[in-house]
């Protein structure tokens, strides 16, 4: 049930915040 | 009688004494040092001038230049600190502290608060939610009518709105992320904990001693 997500925790999974991203070689 | 010739060791514009930013940060020294071999790749990627600009930042991070993301453009921001467009080496120890495993979590909530209040209000409104929450569909597969998107707002507002003025202020901010943890999970870089691994080159290089 999508309405039922909460909108940070949506937010949360944007790859532009997942900076580990920046160690990846 | 031998003598020992130095060679003075090259250090790009904004370089900044890692004995400093360690004392300022979560850092040991040998971490600062191995940070700048980090930031030293990623600000010779493009432009080769020793400071992070924005395409470097998205290549980094996307191995694409051009893809524009509007989290990424706020996370750049913020690490930008002194607001001129791009990101030297004392910006980015001490923006990639907060996200150190053993930093205070108060820091962490206080740096996604910041992120999310878009126009730098001082709040978090429903608009910049909804428009935050629309950014993040369309990076994604994941296809919700606009109804469903205000649905989601709306609950997430109820939930987080304590006061019920139709914004969320740090104190509301810090409540609901006391009550939902996972909304903090990606402040932590556990890569950070072991630094001195992944670059190990500047082991070598090392001007001081820990």
């Amino acid at each position: 049930r999508p309405a039922a997500m909460n909108a940070f925790e949506l937010i949360s999974t944007s790859q532009g915040l997942n900076l580990g991203s920046l160690f990846e070689k | 009688m031998g003598c020992v010739c130095v060679k003075p060791v090259k250090h790009t514009p904004g370089y900044e004494d890692p004995v400093i930013l360690a004392s300022e940060t979560t850092f040991t020294v040998s971490e600062v040092e191995a940070l700048y071999e980090l930031f030293k790749k990623i600000s010779h990627s493009i432009i080769k001038d020793g400071l992070i600009h924005k395409e470097e930042f998205q290549l980094a991070l996307f191995r694409n230049s051009n893809k524009k993301n509007l989290f990424a453009d706020r996370v750049f921001d913020l690490f930008d600190a002194k607001r001129n467009g791009v990101i030297d080496f004392g910006e980015f120890v001490r923006s990639l502290s907060i996200f150190h495993p053993d930093t205070e979590k108060t820091e962490k909530i206080s740096f996604a608060f910041r992120l999310y209040d878009l126009r730098h209000t001082g709040f978090i409104e429903p608009d910049e939610l909804k428009e935050m929450v629309l950014a993040l569909l369309n990076e994604s597969d994941l296809c919700l009518s606009d109804d469903v998107v205000q649905q989601i707002v709306d609950k997430t507002f109820a939930e987080a709105d304590k006061k019920g003025d139709g914004k969320i202020d740090p104190d509301e901010w810090k409540e609901f992320v006391v009550q939902n943890p996972s909304l903090l999970k990606n402040m932590t870089l556990p890569y950070l904990k072991d630094i001195t691994m992944a670059f190990p080159s500047f082991v070598m290089k090392s001007e001081v001693n820990d």
